[in-house]
């Protein structure tokens, strides 16, 4: 078999389609991000504009974050919040025409990586799975 | 430097010692539970009973779903919950002597896999992240 490169195997090679991952939207509400990512069983999922541009990440956590009020949790100030007040913007983006070799990087910090393309829009997301799996495909490979 | 081989490195070279471990008791009110997940930020964490054996573990998910009532989200539901009647039981474990190929195989489909020794006794975790760097770490060494 053709021996793997993490250099010169792009990112759209590897990724999970677009279509395949679960997101909301910036304008949803809280309890609407809550019920997708507990159908999904995902601790994070992306965040996509009205137009699909990715934006950054809502997780399980911020969801439970928002529900703290001064003294205990109150499910009610889910209510008046959207998944644009409590998401993380700070998250990096790769771009479909980035290499495997940069996704590891990412990826020591990071669950999963958003790849856009030039619009920003999103083409999928690559995964800490998907590389542990190179690695043993390699590995096996020796 | 010396060649690394996942075959004969063990994972208590690489774990994450279990000082440094963050976890829970099996029969702690599920509200502590939510307490050391928020505050040490993870999705998931080891729990153990009262004399340090792995028997699971908590995760953010599982307290979300705790507070699903029949008709909307309940906290009040927490209150009555300890961490043993929501965790996880079948979670994989690895003996301090077994391999990094090991740990491999089983970090493809769990965030960490706990170290326990011949008594179950918890020794540590081995986590996706430190495979991760092991697999950057080798590429550069090329
Ligand atoms: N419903 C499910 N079915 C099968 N296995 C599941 C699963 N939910 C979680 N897992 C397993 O647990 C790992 C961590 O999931 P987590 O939700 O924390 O973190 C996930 C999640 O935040 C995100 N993710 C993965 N696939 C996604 C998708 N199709 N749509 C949206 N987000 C996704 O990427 C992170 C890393 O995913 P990765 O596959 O490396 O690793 C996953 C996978 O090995
Ligand atoms: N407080 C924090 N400080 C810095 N980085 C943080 C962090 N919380 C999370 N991360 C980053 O996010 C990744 C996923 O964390 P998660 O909590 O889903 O999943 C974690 C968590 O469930 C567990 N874990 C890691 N370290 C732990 C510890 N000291 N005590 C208990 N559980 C731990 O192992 C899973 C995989 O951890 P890994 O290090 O591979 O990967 C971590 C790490 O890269």
């Amino acid at each position: 078999t053709k021996e793997f490169d993490l250099a010169t195997t792009l990112v759209q090679e590897k990724m999970v389609d677009a279509e395949k991952v679960a997101h909301v939207q910036n304008s949803n509400p809280l309890e609407h991000a809550l019920l997708v990512l507990t159908k999904t069983g995902y601790n994070a999922v992306p965040v996509l504009d009205f137009h699909g541009k990715f934006e950054g990440i809502i997780s399980k956590s911020h969801i439970l974050e928002a529900m703290f009020g001064v003294e205990k949790i109150e499910v009610e100030l889910l209510e008046k919040k959207t998944v644009s007040d409590c998401m993380d913007r700070e998250i990096p983006t790769l771009l479909i025409d980035d290499t495997i070799e940069q996704a590891l990087h990412e990826l020591i910090d990071y669950n999963f990586v958003c790849v856009v393309d030039e619009d920003q829009q999103m083409q999928g997301i690559i995964t800490r799975r998907q590389l542990l799996k190179e690695y043993r495909n390699e590995y096996y490979r020796k």
